[in-house]
């Protein structure tokens, strides 16, 4: 989509708004659970079937769940957690039969993977990493990014995980002397991990030597920036970022993603989609997913919004369903699908 | 953005920096 200057969009792509096909096909609640934190859809062997599962996370619990005909779900397994809950849940995107969490009061303070019972042993629960974790990102190829400390005392790891779920391989990558603050893989190309800092930089890294390649400033317009993927493609890394802390009054209307260019050789950047909300409507950047040329976010007004990345433009919009705001927002590892959740628990699937 | 606004454009940009980088 090309625009007139760097860093702005086509401004009336923001005006247009045109309702999108968000169909509501499944609902899940969890009775036990009163609460939720996170959801992720992912494959999971069940009975010898490749099965399209669901795992929700709430304070102390994490749950899978399988599919019943007519989008039903059952419970199939529960992990419990004591003394610290559970933040997030970090997918890993090529493994089967077992997910990541991040347990933590505010900050991450343990990373865990967990795996279902198998011949009538106890499911499983791998300390994988423990300590001010500031950054966590499951990777292709069964691994496992995290940082923890900041600035001059910050260790950057990944560590490839067993079958086991224990870690096999751990490397430590070159710290880039800014604070991480989220991780990025890049699509097409394995090798490569981005991060943005908060000295609002984007720094690449070379997986397989821990070499830190680049650091590219992208500018002070927006302060602790989300970086979401990457794409590489001729010879330039397109990057999708959201903005927590953008304001609501720029003039083309709030943003919350941003996608840019960059070129690593020359370190220069520049914008090539801002997507911003439509007029009227109100909200910052709560927290959100990408996936592919979608991305959605949760505002913090309570909707959740969806836009196309080629066009940076809103491609829909859920308004809070049962007078209840939305919490979380995901795509889904399995199918084309968008899972919604709500602080009571309430998961539903679009 | 135009191309030239960002300078020259390497395809194999990764394997470069990787040479020039720092072990």
């Amino acid at each position: 989509s090309p625009v007139q200057q760097p860093g702005m969009a086509d401004a009336p792509a923001c005006d247009s708004f045109v309702p999108g096909d968000l169909r509501l096909v499944s609902r899940l609640k969890d009775p036990s659970a009163p609460c939720a934190v996170d959801v992720s859809a992912l494959w999971w062997d069940v009975a010898g079937l490749k099965e399209p599962c669901i795992v929700t996370a709430c304070e102390y619990a994490v749950s899978l769940w399988k599919p019943l005909d007519t989008w039903q779900w059952e419970k199939i397994y529960s992990w419990d957690f004591t003394e610290v809950p559970v933040l997030q849940i970090v997918p890993l995107p090529d493994v089967r039969d077992l997910v990541c969490v991040a347990l933590g009061n505010l900050e991450i303070q343990e990373i865990r993977a967990l795996l279902c019972p198998s011949d009538g042993e106890a499911g499983k629960q791998v300390l994988l990493s423990s300590g001010h974790i500031q950054a966590v990102l499951g990777l292709t190829k069964r691994r496992l990014a995290s940082s923890r400390g900041t600035l001059c005392d910050q260790q950057v790891e990944v560590v490839t995980l067993a079958e086991s779920g224990g870690s096999k391989e751990k490397r430590l990558l070159m710290p880039p002397e800014e604070t991480v603050l989220t991780f990025a893989e890049v699509q097409g190309m394995q090798d490569a991990l981005l991060a943005s800092t908060a000295a609002n930089s984007i720094v690449i890294w070379n997986l397989k030597t821990g070499q830190l390649l680049r650091k590219v400033h992208i500018g002070d317009s927006y302060q602790a920036s989300v970086c979401h993927k990457a794409y590489s493609e001729m010879g330039l890394l397109f990057v999708v970022l959201s903005h927590p802390c953008a304001k609501e009054s720029e003039p083309a209307g709030s943003p919350v993603f941003r996608l840019i260019a960059m070129n690593p050789k020359t370190t220069l950047s520049a914008g090539v989609a801002l997507c911003c909300l439509p007029r009227g409507q109100p909200g910052r950047f709560l927290e959100g997913d990408v996936k592919g040329n979608l991305a959605a976010a949760v505002l913090t007004s309570g909707t959740v919004a969806v836009w196309n990345l080629l066009l940076g433009r809103p491609a829909a919009l859920l308004p809070p369903a049962s007078g209840q705001s939305w919490s979380f927002v995901k795509w889904s590892g399995t199918h084309s699908h968008l899972l919604a959740g709500q602080k009571d628990g309430s998961i539903f699937v679009y | 953005c135009s191309q030239a606004d960002l300078g020259p454009i390497s395809l194999n940009w990764f394997e470069e920096l990787s040479s020039e980088a720092p072990l």
